[in-house]
């Protein structure tokens, strides 16, 4: 085989012969998904116009409607042993990921490592990754409403008026707090996030959220400066969490535990033992 | 209290719609960043004090004299997501206690940043658990300000955490050689 496995008894993770991942297999199925990161250069507007504005820290506006792939090929490192098993891939010089599964959690860990994101070519970025599936979501996702009930959003519609999106991009784009999900009859994909993002849901079975974003030009809405952080030098880096939970669409108890157990997790405090020993500690 | 107060005057200014958001100018984002790092600090001597009466080992080791009023540090290590806390990083043993905010049980599997591959972890029963050793990604061991000589995370898992209580774990580096923990990446395959 020239496929890279990872997983537990419950859940296993493939990966292509670039580094991609592939396949996932749980619940008794075994469907096709990949996970990729992907960025949109920023629009640069003129900010007396209303329609028209850069995009900036209170706004999300892709130049042209386009997404650019950040590889084709991914350099990977495969651990594995008897409590995790974990991939380590590297997309570029700026992006960089670990995908874990441990022995009996019922979902997959991303550790995602962004930035800092270059402004070399004078173009702003705003970073996401996406994870693709074969579920036949019919336009139709879930994002939360600051951790509490799920909110139906659809592709391309308002419940209350008929909407022309002139932006497909950024139209679709709703905030996520901790979840975001889309299921058909035979599945159920969910992505719990670490932090308030943004997502979508852009093609059918493919959800999306924003990971870091760098931008050169303010969009006037008021803070006064483009959302470039160079206080600490080449600009920030962002690491972080999502949690992957696939399944069949009953699955939702997992997801509520799952959430709890990640956005509260326990509080850790370190103590030096060097006047101790293991039974005086005791 | 005047810790806890700050904290609290903290939150309360982070509850403003640029804090929220981001859409703060960032020196404010700089002195939100600086609050929240004093506000962590001062609580610190609050949840230091109080898990030192807890735990503290008077009968325990009856006629032991105690060494200090709060004799173990309790520490928090606030980047440990990049893999790095000086206590775990030294090559003295160490405890990491796990306090359980949830209402019901928890199971944790624990990262904790180390120098070596040669650990071992000892739960208060006096009982060796089972762990893992994982080297820090390349991506994170090449920040450019990341001051930390942590080469590898040692991983075990804390079962049972009891609902809003804690457990206390000892770390030690093992004087045998347990090379077999040495983690080694799988052949690529073509």
């Amino acid at each position: 085989s020239s496929l890279i496995s990872i997983g537990n008894k419950d859940l296993q993770l493939l990966f292509d012969t670039n580094g991609f991942l592939t396949e996932i297999q749980a619940d008794g199925m075994a469907r096709t998904i990949s996970q990729e990161f992907l960025y949109y250069v920023g629009a640069i507007g003129n900010n007396e116009e209303f329609l028209n504005r850069s995009s900036g820290a209170y706004i999300f506006r892709p130049l042209d409607n386009k997404v650019y792939a950040v590889a084709t090929q991914v350099d990977v490192e495969v651990y594995k042993g008897h409590l995790v098993e974990e991939v380590h891939q590297k997309f570029n010089d700026w992006i960089s990921q670990v995908v874990r599964v441990y022995r009996d959690k019922p979902y997959a860990e991303f550790e995602w490592l962004v930035g800092p994101i270059p402004i070399g070519d004078r173009k702003g970025k705003e970073i996401v990754t996406r994870f693709k599936s074969d579920i036949q979501s019919n336009g139709v996702f879930y994002t939360d409403s600051n951790g509490r009930e799920m909110i139906k959003r659809k592709r391309d519609h308002r419940d209350t008026w008929n909407l022309k999106l002139h932006e497909k991009i950024a139209g679709n784009y709703y905030p996520v707090t901790t979840k975001i999900a889309l299921e058909d009859d035979t599945a159920r994909m969910a992505i719990l996030t670490d932090r308030a993002q943004g997502g979508s849901s852009l093609e059918d079975g493919a959800l999306e959220l924003m990971v870091h974003r760098r931008l050169l030009h303010d969009d006037a809405f008021g803070v006064g400066e483009p959302l470039n952080e160079t206080e600490y030098g080449d600009g920030l880096i962002a690491r972080g969490k999502l949690h992957l939970i696939y399944g069949q669409p009953i699955q939702k108890a997992i997801e509520r535990q799952t959430q709890l157990e990640t956005l509260l997790p326990p509080w850790r405090f370190f103590s030096s033992m060097s006047a101790y020993t293991v039974d005086e500690w005791r | 209290e005047p810790h806890l107060t700050f904290m609290r005057e903290t939150m309360g200014i982070m509850q403003h719609h640029d804090a929220v958001t981001g859409t703060e100018k960032q020196k404010v984002a700089l002195d939100y960043a600086k609050r929240m790092s004093v506000a962590f600090r001062a609580c610190g001597t609050n949840t230091r004090s109080v898990l030192n009466q807890l735990s503290t080992n008077e009968g325990a080791q009856p006629g032991r004299r105690r060494r200090s009023a709060y004799p173990f540090e309790f520490k928090s290590c606030s980047l440990l997501n990049i893999s790095s806390c000086s206590v775990s990083e030294s090559n003295e043993p160490f405890a990491i206690t796990l306090y359980n905010p949830l209402a019901h049980p928890a199971n944790e599997y624990v990262r904790v940043p180390v120098l070596g591959y040669n650990y071992v972890v000892t739960d208060y029963n006096g009982a060796e658990l089972n762990t893992q050793v994982v080297p820090v990604p390349a991506g994170v061991s090449k920040i450019k300000h990341r001051a930390s000589v942590a080469k590898y995370e040692l991983i075990f898992l804390a079962s049972d955490l009891p609902p809003v209580g804690y457990k206390t774990f000892y770390v030690q580096k093992s004087d045998t050689d347990r090379g077999h923990m040495n983690p080694s990446s799988a052949p690529r395959k073509t």
